[in-house]
């Protein structure tokens, strides 16, 4: 669909609905330690982009678990949120907006800090169960 | 600004780098324009230059506007949510995802309306950056900055995605000056470099 300038857009899809991650919204204030009906679909959200390593593929639950703890608090240092490791509304905000499909934590390496080339690496403990989070500045 | 693990980079002997657009996708002479402005952006500030070829096979940077899933294992997901992918060098594999509401001319009246519209300059801005070894920053002003909202238009090079694409290839030699260009989107649009760049 392409459009010479907004006007020319159809009103009908003027104010179209995201697909898949408005519904998000519901998880606005889940927190560590709840269970919460349809949680894997954010986990599989910050897998897709790097938040969650791929060695977790197919074993997500709805618990707000250690491995989305970790995930949310790297994703709010990313985009300068406040790191409280829940999915508050201002967390949900930043998640629902439209963005670039490539990954924001390569290989276990988040590199989108403040600052020129620092790297903030994230380790996962060898059983691949409960996730520490590294930093390291270079 | 932020490199990919490894720092990947176009190879010394290819600073002339060629783009072609998917032959599937028929696009129009006002779409690929709106390219060349975007790849001409990086060129005003790097020692790159970027020509648009014909042959999709061999060219250098492929561009492609797709829906779903489209073999690279990265699906799109509809109307917003993710919008585009690029890869690191030297792959040049350039997608966007066609099921989005491309606005085309950078026109910004009454764009603030429009909640699902996206202005494809500032995402191919973005994705170029990909393609020439930028990651994801943190400056929210940034080009590299990972989000865009919706009828928002962010075309600007800002100090940060300067210093990231010269730390990688080298300044321009006739970009004078340390801070990035502040030409206005209006005088972009109508000036010189805008008409010339386009195909």
């Amino acid at each position: 669909w392409f459009f010479p300038n907004t006007t020319a857009i159809p009103p009908s899809l003027r104010n179209t609905t995201r697909v898949f991650w408005d519904a998000f919204s519901n998880f606005t204030g889940c927190h560590h330690g709840q269970n919460v009906d349809g949680l894997f679909r954010i986990k599989k959200y910050f897998q897709r982009f790097g938040y969650i390593p791929e060695t977790y593929s197919g074993n997500f639950t709805d618990d707000f678990d250690d491995i989305l703890k970790n995930a949310v608090e790297l994703y709010q240092k990313n985009f300068r949120l406040n790191v409280t490791g829940q999915l508050d509304a201002l967390t949900i905000k930043h998640i629902v907006v439209p963005r670039c499909g490539n990954p924001d934590v390569v290989n276990g390496t988040s590199l989108m800090h403040n600052g020129r080339r620092k790297t903030f690496e994230v380790n996962f403990s060898p059983g691949g169960k409960v996730p520490r989070l590294h930093t390291v500045k270079h | 600004y932020t490199l990919f693990p490894g720092e990947p980079r176009w190879p010394r002997d290819r600073r002339d780098l060629t783009y072609a657009f998917d032959p599937r996708n028929p696009l129009t002479d006002e779409v690929k324009g709106v390219f060349a402005r975007a790849f001409g952006r990086w060129s005003e500030v790097t020692a790159l230059n970027f020509t648009n070829i014909e042959s999709f096979t061999t060219s250098d940077i492929t561009i492609g506007f797709y829906t779903g899933d489209h073999g690279d294992g990265e699906p799109f997901d509809g109307v917003l949510g993710t919008l585009a992918h690029a890869f690191s060098p030297p792959s040049g594999k350039f997608h966007l995802d066609a099921d989005e509401n491309w606005v085309v001319s950078g026109d910004l009246d009454s764009f603030l309306s429009v909640t699902a519209a996206v202005d494809l300059e500032s995402v191919a801005v973005h994705e170029i950056g990909h393609l020439l070894g930028l990651g994801h920053s943190s400056v929210e002003e940034s080009i590299m900055y990972p989000t865009i909202t919706t009828g928002k238009r962010k075309v600007d090079m800002t100090s940060d995605d300067v210093e990231g694409i010269q730390y990688l290839y080298g300044a321009n030699p006739n970009f004078n000056g340390t801070s990035p260009p502040t030409a206005t989107t209006r005088e972009r649009d109508t000036g010189s470099f805008g008409a010339a760049a386009r195909i």
